[in-house]
């Protein structure tokens, strides 16, 4: 059975995305067989990894509607370097989802549609071999990502040591408690990251301070700093560690694979 | 007739509200009346002008769903500096208003809400005489942001110059125009502003030369760089020219607000 871990913070632009992507690919490059969702319209993680969906294309938002199988909407990333890391790619029309499920479902039924969609990969046999699936979410708490919440054992929350990322995560824990009481028992923390940090600033350092010692050992002792070649693998459909596997960005994320690991497989 | 700006894209962390806020202030110091309202359930750009409201405080929550009236959640801006400057702070509950939009009013009416609202401003004769008003976007397409689009006559936008940024512009185009068709047919654009701007990396010359040579005169000529003074202010609870009036940050938004008024008022 795989593990599940949703990527979520409301506050946008904290680096979710980015962490996805490139945890996925550094995990999968340590050979584990993982699979990333793209639960956010903006498909952001989709476009990182080189896929730009044309409307013909199934993806989650047909998954979603029963338009067709989950397996039918699960593509490998095309590069000899990575071979087990596959992804359920998204696309615009996902935004429709939010007022669709609110027409079509109960309140009951509207935060699982997910869960029932990931419970089908279950039965499938061939596809059942992942040891990880991360799950992408757009930057709100709206109908995805409480879908993305339901649907997880853990929940990674990437933070920009900034305060405005800062006042948010209060919030960001309301909404996994209110989760995990109505919705999902068993809903846990994977870690909190510290996205984008910049040791020349006092800024930086202070937030970072404050979310240590406030969340204490769920903060990674790895944080990714601000790294232009990070910023700049998505043009070219890559992770970091493709890219240009010598940066900062890079051997961070590979850092954090083997946090992740010792965290997940001692 | 005040102007209403809605500074909007649905990229996260691009610099919306802190565009909203610093411009605003800008615009106040130089002698504008300025209403700045925050649309937005994390409620940022409220905070950023040091705005902690209570469950008891009105909100632009109280006001769309009518248990207050528009001038009972106009607060003053608490700084002798600046004397004109206002806000319809918000608070968490304003995530509510998508499911209930849904909910409780037709396809129709959903787009107009906050319109109906700032028309009810305009009868109010001591409120009235705004320059200008200010709407800060969630990183979204969904309800919110829609209505803001509909109040508006211009519509601002951020963008940070690195690639999921520039991606998602063409998204955002697209809503503009659909909302212009169907619900605001004068709604124009007042802007493309560069956020964030890095010129020691590649990344963001090339993103911003892509960005002024396919929007040509849209686009502002001033561009915001990354300077950690503007990141700092909000824990201020201030905008960055009371906080460091003599920082690049600071010196960009002045410069904005020179070039939106040139491009208002001449
Ligand atoms: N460590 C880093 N160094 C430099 N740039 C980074 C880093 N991490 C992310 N970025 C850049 O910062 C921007 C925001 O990151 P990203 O898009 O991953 O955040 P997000 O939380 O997924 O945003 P959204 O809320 O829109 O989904 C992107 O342009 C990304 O390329
Ligand atoms: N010019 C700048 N220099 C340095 N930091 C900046 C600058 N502009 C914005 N920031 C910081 O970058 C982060 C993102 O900016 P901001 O919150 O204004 O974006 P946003 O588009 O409103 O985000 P959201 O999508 O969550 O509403 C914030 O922590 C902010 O303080
Ligand atoms: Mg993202
Ligand atoms: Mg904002």
């Amino acid at each position: 059975m795989p593990k599940i871990i949703s990527v979520a913070n409301q506050k946008g632009g904290v680096g979710k995305t980015t962490t996805s992507v490139n945890l996925a690919a550094s995990l999968a490059l340590a050979g584990k067989e993982i699979l990333l969702i793209d639960m956010d319209p903006q498909a952001n993680a989709s476009s990182n990894l080189g896929f730009k969906l044309t409307v013909q294309d199934n993806s989650i938002y047909e998954v979603l509607t029963s338009q067709c199988h989950i397996d039918e909407a699960i593509f490998n990333f095309a590069s000899t370097d990575i071979q087990n890391l596959r992804i359920l790619p998204s696309k615009e029309k996902l935004a429709a989802i939010e007022v669709e499920l609110v027409e079509d479902l109960s309140l009951e039924e509207r935060p699982f549609l997910l869960k029932e969609k990931l419970d089908d990969l279950k039965e499938l046999e061939n596809l059942n071999n992942f040891d990880y699936i991360f799950i992408d979410c757009p930057p709100s708490l709206g109908q995805l990502t409480i879908n993305a919440l339901c649907a997880a054992d853990t929940v990674l929350i990437p933070v920009q040591a900034e305060y405005f990322a800062l006042e948010g995560l209060s919030r960001l824990i309301e909404t996994v408690e209110k989760v995990k009481d109505q919705w999902n028992q068993h809903l846990e923390y994977e870690g909190i990251l510290l996205c984008m940090t910049d040791d020349r600033t006092n800024l930086s350092k202070e937030v970072s301070e404050e979310i240590k010692s406030y969340f204490g050992s769920k903060v990674y002792s790895v944080s990714i700093p601000r790294n232009v070649r990070v910023a700049e693998s998505p043009s070219y459909g890559k992770p970091v560690i493709l890219y240009s596997a010598v940066s900062r960005g890079a051997y961070a994320y590979i850092n954090l694979a083997d946090d992740f690991l010792e965290r997940n497989e001692e």
